[in-house]
């Protein structure tokens, strides 16, 4: 007999208890097991290895909406990119990532320290931007963080430069005097240079669970998300979250971050993403 | 408390007499869904639903509430249960300086939480030092100088990098200073990472802490087990702390955390000033879990 086994309940609580585990969430699993069960009824017996290949497509498709680069010679003048999240999600590091991969590809960038509030903030910045080689605009005084961005602004126009990449202060959704402050940096922004911030990406944490869905649909709400960098993808969370996002709000995932390091930043690449799910 | 959609389906489960294991079952897939919404471990999830199966079958149905919300009142029982009955207290025996090690992933609210530890502790009578035993993170020293300068309390840095000479001279400079408490502010690292691990290991050889405190991000998903259970093998930590509980996350990780390591969750860190550190509620938190 070739050892094949019928969709039961055994096998699909199996295939439930991955993509759970993998911070899918109820929903998004329970719709991808019911489209599963309605497919495995056409193709009649088939072997769990089968089943994960379909599963596998099914998310790998859910998860290619969007172009997964950000793009700096879209721009006329300097690309603006605006760096938001819920605290300690990887934010700054990402900035560091992201700053060294414009300026090895040529770019010239310039970076500002934004986050006027949390202690060290700056100098973890500018340690950032010394390793990556690149200018740093950065205001000790600074009380309000839309005057750095402003200044910041100011001077990316002046220097000419391509990429200005703004770090802001790690703030929750729920606090909504700090996500009002986000839509101040974003609106002054807009002014200074036309249509920026040009991308916006919200840092999660791949560790979260499903408070990153709650975290996506606020931090949208306030600024438009452009898209997602999945952070400490190098651990044995799987963020698996990010397919019920991309599925409720079109917000896809730009990049992943996989360490501490300068280079760790990677571009997200749906099917070994949804690969890794099943590991 | 429940949430609207958990309520209303409970109520349904009408009975007399004794709960039977159809209504116990109904029920219990709610719950079940309740839980892994709010981020507890599949595994435990499914552990914890079976123990609280096993309690509710056959019990005599309470006159004056419905079936359904007698598996409730059973859940929730089971889960402040779970999450430890006793409020647990910081254990600082044997003579100082006492040694509190702060340990956890990146980014969960280590250096934070040791600032506001230490705020605590002083103002309870005691004399803390802030130690900076993180030597990879970028302006690490700079941020724990500045927390311990705003709240009033001395923060020992070392030009040099190397974490166990940091540590074996903080103590020294405790015992000079009469300091009696040391909160080393360590590193996040992941637990899958063994040279990092280990060199906790060390500290924890070297500096003989008192309490090893598991610093957990309250919005922690699935893998919340992984990182504590290794930490667990590694360290034998005493005690956990969940931070960020300031925002709307449900906190299933902390169900997950305390079912898989035993040990006490003895605080909440619910902001980022320095005064937004409170003790562990049980049936908060259990309320807040099943939403
Ligand atoms: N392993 C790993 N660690 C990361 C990654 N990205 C960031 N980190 C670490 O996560 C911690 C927090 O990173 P930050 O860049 O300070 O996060 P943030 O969002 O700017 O934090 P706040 O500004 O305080 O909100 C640091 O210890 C980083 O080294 C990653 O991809 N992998
Ligand atoms: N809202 C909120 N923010 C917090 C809480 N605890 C810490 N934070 C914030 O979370 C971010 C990370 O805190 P840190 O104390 O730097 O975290 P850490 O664990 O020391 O980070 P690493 O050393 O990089 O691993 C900072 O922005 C803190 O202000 C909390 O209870 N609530
Ligand atoms: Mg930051
Ligand atoms: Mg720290």
């Amino acid at each position: 007999f070739s050892g094949r086994t019928k969709l039961d309940d055994e096998l699909l609580e199996d295939l439930e208890e991955i993509l759970i585990e993998s911070d899918l969430g109820v929903d998004a699993t329970m719709q991808l097991l019911d489209d599963l069960r309605d497919r495995a009824s056409e193709i009649g017996e088939v072997d769990i290895g089968a089943l994960q290949e379909v599963l596998q497509n099914e998310i790998k498709q859910l998860l290619s909406n969007g172009s997964h680069a950000v793009q700096p010679e879209s721009q006329d003048g300097p690309q603006v990119i605006m760096v938001v999240g819920v605290n300690g999600s990887g934010k700054t590091t990402s900035i560091g990532k992201l700053a060294h991969q414009f300026k090895s590809k040529g770019k010239s960038v310039l970076i500002a320290a934004a986050d006027t509030f949390r202690a060290a903030a700056m100098e973890q910045l500018e340690n950032w931007a010394d390793r990556a080689n690149v200018d740093i605009i950065v205001n000790r005084k600074a009380k309000d963080p839309a005057s750095v961005a402003y200044d910041a602004a100011a001077a990316a126009i002046s220097r000419d430069v391509d990429v200005l990449i703004v770090d802001t202060a790690g703030r929750l959704h729920t606090q909504g005097n700090l996500m009002d402050e986000l839509q101040k940096i974003h609106r002054v922004l807009g002014k200074q240079i036309e249509n920026a911030p040009h991308e916006v990406l919200l840092v999660l944490d791949a560790t979260t669970g499903q408070n990153a869905i709650m975290q996506a649909r606020h931090f949208q709400k306030v600024v438009e998300i452009d898209g997602i960098i999945l952070a400490k993808l190098d651990g044995t969370a799987k963020g698996g979250v990010v397919v019920a996002i991309n599925r409720e709000l079109d917000m896809p995932v730009k990049y992943i971050g996989v360490g501490e390091g300068i280079d760790d930043l990677q571009l997200f690449d749906p099917e070994q993403f949804a690969e890794a799910l099943f590991y | 408390q429940l949430s609207e959609n958990l309520e209303n389906v409970l109520k349904k489960l009408r009975g007399r007499g004794k709960l039977t294991e159809k209504n116990v079952s109904d029920g219990l897939r709610e719950v079940r869904r309740a839980l892994l919404e709010a981020d507890v471990n599949y595994k435990v999830a499914k552990e914890f639903i079976a123990s609280v199966k096993e309690k509710a079958i056959g019990q005599e149905v309470l006159k004056s509430i419905t079936p359904g919300q007698q598996i409730v009142k059973v859940l929730h029982d089971e889960l402040v249960d779970l999450l430890g009955l006793e409020r647990s207290e910081l254990e600082l025996k044997g003579s100082p300086p006492h040694v509190i090690m702060v340990v956890g992933l990146q980014g969960s609210g280590k250096t934070t939480f040791v600032t506001k530890l230490g705020k605590q502790l002083r103002d309870k009578g005691r004399s803390p030092l802030l130690v900076g035993a993180d030597v990879y993170r970028p302006a690490a020293k700079d941020q724990l100088k500045t927390n311990g300068s705003k709240v009033d309390l001395p923060v020992f840095v070392t030009e040099h990098n190397r974490v166990l000479d940091i540590c074996a001279e903080a103590k020294q400079t405790a015992r000079k200073n009469h300091y009696d408490v040391l909160i080393l502010d360590t590193a996040g690292r992941l637990h899958i990472d063994e040279e990092m691990m280990d060199e906790l290991s060390d500290v924890k050889q070297q500096m003989q802490p008192d309490e090893i405190l598991f610093v957990a991000d309250g919005m922690t998903g699935q893998d919340a087990v992984n990182a504590a259970s290794e930490f667990l093998g590694y360290l034998d930590f005493t005690g956990v702390v969940l931070t960020k509980m300031d925002g709307d996350a449900r906190g299933g990780a902390a169900l997950s955390i305390r079912s898989v390591t035993g040990r006490p969750i003895k605080y909440m860190s619910v902001g980022e000033s320095m005064d937004s550190l409170e003790p562990f509620y049980p049936d908060r938190l259990a309320n807040r879990i099943l939403g």
